[in-house]
């Protein structure tokens, strides 16, 4: 896929929601 | 278990809408599926009177998502003491709207050459799920963070023993659209977009723990009564 620059904010949604 | 059609779409085993004993010997069952983009209501017609029964007509009460017969119900022959048909409707979306409780609700009338006949009977939400449901990614990452968190509902989806690739191709044929999957301390989280055919859009987060049989299923829509009604395709998707 390519890299739209959005990788990064999926990865800082996951980890905001593991830790709240 | 259920059918699986060629597309992969689950469709639910057919039940009981109309019991012969309260319709003068017309027994209906039936079920609701969603195939190469068109829902159909496949009902089956048995004949438990002595006498024939000819000029069947079907009639929908107007329904939360429009939900109507796209096509004169056609039966190819009358239908003889202990015989059987089956039928496949196809439905549109296109037809009055009514909101109903619960909200997928659907009350038929049908007639044949003795009387007329009223049931009820309840659609599973995935047949609204269109093909074109994945969400551009941009479009959900603002969406999501747009929709305030009380409009997120949370539930558990217990004994479900697939990995998360066998869970993304499975939704995946029910237009269910996996669109980023993230791995955090070992858990494995997909975020889903789906559409129904109204336009509304259901944003989703499942939460797969490697080796737990129970994830954990998030819903993020603007018209949150919807939630209950995606919780149980999925529960019917993932366990079938």
């Amino acid at each position: 896929e390519i890299d739209d620059g959005l990788d990064e904010a999926f990865s800082r949604l996951a980890e905001s929601r593991n830790n709240p | 278990s259920g059918v699986g059609m060629p597309t992969g779409s689950y469709v639910l085993p057919k039940t009981v809408w109309l019991p012969a004993m309260k319709a003068k010997g017309l027994e209906i069952s039936g079920t609701f599926a969603r195939r190469m983009g068109t829902i159909q209501m496949d009902v089956t017609f048995t004949n438990k009177a002595m006498q024939i029964m000819t000029d069947f007509a079907i009639q929908f009460n107007r329904n939360s998502f429009g939900l109507s017969p796209a096509a004169p119900l056609q039966l190819a022959t009358p239908l003889s003491p202990n015989q059987t048909i089956e039928v496949s409707l196809p439905l549109s979306t296109v037809g009055p709207v009514m909101k109903m409780d619960p909200l997928n609700n659907l009350q038929v009338a049908v007639k044949n050459n003795i009387d007329v006949f009223y049931f009820s009977s309840l659609y599973p939400i995935n047949i609204l799920f269109v093909e074109d449901g994945k969400m551009e990614r941009q479009v959900f990452l603002a969406t999501w963070k747009d929709i305030p968190s009380d409009n997120e509902a949370q539930f558990q989806i217990k004994d479900c023993h697939l990995n998360s690739d066998a869970v993304s191709n499975k939704l995946q044929s029910n237009n269910i659209f996996t669109i980023a999957k993230r791995n955090v301390e070992g858990q494995d989280m997909l975020y889903q977009s789906m559409k129904l055919t109204n336009g509304i859009w259901i944003l989703a987060e499942l939460r797969i723990q490697p080796g737990s049989p129970n994830f954990t299923l998030s819903l993020k829509c603007r018209a949150p009564e919807i939630a209950q009604f995606v919780l149980q395709s999925y529960e019917a998707m993932l366990k079938n």
